[in-house]
């Protein structure tokens, strides 16, 4: 889970933005 | 009734699609064949970079140190934001496929990781001509001789995706066909180090037999369409391979970061 942990949050969260 | 089922399943998916891409095949073809009202601005040399990345990719490229790298870095630094933009698309798109937010986490996760730069270079085609590429959301064009005369290893990044995107695009699908073609790439059962294969095999099939039925209406004329399609799906495996080889070279040897979605990603991949 830690590996992946941006990925997880897109999954359960979409109003998370990821910066660019 | 089963026929009305896939229907059903078609249109949701051609919704999602519709809905969470903010580029498409009909969008990008009117600018391409010059119908749209305001032209891309060309991008084909140094000159002509350097007033894109002050008007249209300010945002990408304005104080946080980039501007000041050599010109490759800058454009390998603006390829990984349009990356890490449509990963994102990608994620809500999946989550829109009927099934997919039931499966395990995990699972979702790992069809991600595997799927997304399928998915993305079988979407990019769709901004491609012979000629060059659409960036900036359909607001520049960068030309393909441009991308081919930066120095090594970063011309070697694009010319396989226009070589692909070339014969890709001579299939002539249309939206519809490639919502479907995406979602049959993301749900995809053998995936490295899927949990419940069976679960996702259930759901890739009911997605495979929906385009099989879908190009059987859509293109009567073609009736080898569906399995040049499952072809592609193999070239895109090898695409994805070379390009991720190629991305672990440039960290390697270049002074150049990687975004950590895109770094997620590509760790361990193949």
């Amino acid at each position: 889970k830690e590996k992946h942990k941006i990925l997880h949050r897109l999954l359960q969260n979409s109003s998370s933005p990821v910066d660019l | 009734a089963q026929l009305a089922d896939q229907k059903t399943l078609a249109k949701q998916i051609y919704e999602a699609y519709l809905k969470n891409f903010n580029m498409n095949k009909s969008k990008a073809r009117v600018i391409l064949t010059g119908k749209a009202s305001t032209p891309p601005f060309v991008i084909h040399d140094m000159d002509t970079l350097r007033l894109a990345e002050k008007t249209l990719v300010a945002k990408m490229v304005g104080n946080n140190g980039i501007q000041n790298k050599e010109v490759e870095v800058r454009i390998f630094h603006c390829c990984q934001c349009t990356s890490v933009e449509t990963v994102t698309e990608l994620t809500e798109f999946a989550k829109s496929v009927p099934g997919f937010v039931g499966l395990d986490l995990n699972d979702q996760v790992t069809l991600l990781k595997y799927g997304v730069y399928e998915a993305m270079f079988a979407m990019l085609a769709s901004s491609m001509n012979k000629d060059g590429l659409l960036v900036a959301y359909g607001n520049g064009f960068i030309t393909r001789e441009f991308l081919k005369s930066l120095r090594k290893p970063f011309s070697d990044m694009m010319e396989p995706k226009f070589e692909f995107a070339m014969k890709f695009n001579a299939l002539e699908l249309d939206d519809s066909d490639l919502a479907l073609f995406v979602a049959a790439i993301i749900c995809c059962g053998d995936r490295p180090g899927l949990v419940n294969v069976g679960h996702i095999e259930k759901m890739q099939e009911r997605i495979v037999q929906v385009l099989r039925l879908h190009l059987q209406s859509n293109h009567p004329d073609d009736a080898f369409l569906f399995p040049k399609l499952l072809q592609k799906l193999a070239d895109l495996r090898q695409l994805v391979t070379e390009h991720a080889q190629l991305v672990q070279e440039i960290k390697k040897t270049e002074d150049t970061s990687l975004h950590p979605l895109l770094q997620e990603i590509y760790r361990d991949m193949y």
